[in-house]
């Protein structure tokens, strides 16, 4: 928690990130089944915090970023559920319409 | 082409909806959607469609791993129409073809993949309608709000897993000068209460998180009786 809290904003101290995380809970009205899981869940969301922390301060345009219902998903579950994990595509047919029906078809 | 466009303003773009944990199906939405906002604009019919055809009957039970637009589209294409999200509701998860549920009520006459320039891009958003693009989604598990510019180490715009709908585009200029630059508005399939309502904004011109590298939009006939509605 310390190498965390390292990362982020300097005026957030653990409380203030416990609090958030309990406002986090009832917000998106998140529950976890054990004691464990809850105590992991708030791990990740601190890491996002800090991921958020540093989006901020390199973003290029006006986005803002902070919480949101995916804060206690690591990178790699929000990939996981919400990406396509699919390869590279292959440049698809540039052009389909009812004329070309049977071309497409064998080009395919 | 227009400076700033948003089919939202007329109405034209049904409601964001939510794809749900459990099925990676935003390419279906974005097709849906893509269809949707074309009958609206060319067509003047407003329809609720039906995005788990889309799953089923693209891909033979493998849809909710994810998929690509253009094959959405073929599904509709070769069977001529796409059925109402009423008949065939939405449960998310892979499930067969229902043959029985499909009732054709929007066929379209094609697609197209666009050239990868946004300038040309938002000149079809802007003069046909809304499009669909595959993009980089990582920073999107944490934006709240705003028009997003990232470097392209931090948002690969060949690492492609995503789709969303652009809707529209537009220009900011601050008056204290801290920012100025144009952007798209794109509708994500993650609910209303994600985001802006639904939608994010990312920077136009730059192909921001591989946003020009496949837009794909369907092709559907005008009206004989009525013009096509124009961008607000």
């Amino acid at each position: 928690a310390s190498e965390v809290q390292a990362a982020l904003p300097p005026n957030l101290i653990m409380t203030q990130m416990v609090q958030m995380f309990q406002d986090f809970m009832r917000q998106f009205n998140k529950t976890y089944e054990s004691q464990e899981e809850t105590h992991r869940r708030f791990k990740v969301f601190m890491r996002n915090l800090e991921v958020s922390h540093v989006l901020q301060v390199s973003e290029l345009g006006t986005a803002q970023y902070g919480i949101t219902r995916f804060s206690d998903l690591t990178e790699h579950e929000f990939a996981k559920m919400y990406g396509m994990s699919l390869p590279s595509p292959a440049p698809p047919v540039k052009q389909l319409s009812y004329p070309n029906l049977g071309n497409i078809a064998n080009k395919s | 082409i227009s400076q700033s466009c948003d089919w939202r303003k007329a109405g034209a773009v049904s409601a964001v909806k939510d794809q749900g944990p459990d099925c990676r199906s935003c390419w279906a939405f974005a097709t849906v959607s893509n269809i949707e906002a074309l009958w609206n604009i060319h067509q003047h019919v407003p329809r609720n469609l039906s995005v788990q055809e889309v799953i089923d009957c693209a891909y033979k039970k493998t849809g909710c791993q994810g998929g690509f637009v253009w094959d959405g589209l073929l599904a509709v294409f070769k069977n001529r129409g796409l059925s109402s999200s009423v008949l065939y509701p939405y449960v998310g998860r892979n499930q067969p073809c229902q043959e029985h549920r499909r009732k054709k009520v929007t066929p379209i006459y094609g697609y197209e993949v666009l050239p990868r320039d946004e300038k040309y891009i938002a000149g079809i958003v802007a003069s046909q309608g809304p499009v669909t693009a595959l993009f980089n989604m990582k920073v999107l598990q944490n934006y709240k709000k705003g028009i997003l510019r990232r470097p392209s180490q931090d948002c690969r715009p060949d690492h492609l897993d995503h789709v969303g709908v652009i809707v529209g585009f537009n220009e900011v200029k601050s008056r204290r000068g801290s920012w100025t630059g144009p952007y798209w508005i794109i509708q994500n399939s993650w609910g209303e209460h994600w985001g802006e309502q639904g939608y994010f904004r990312l920077h136009r011109g730059t192909n921001t998180c591989g946003i020009a590298m496949y837009a794909v939009t369907a092709t559907v006939k005008d009206s004989e009786r009525k013009k096509p509605v124009l961008c607000p």
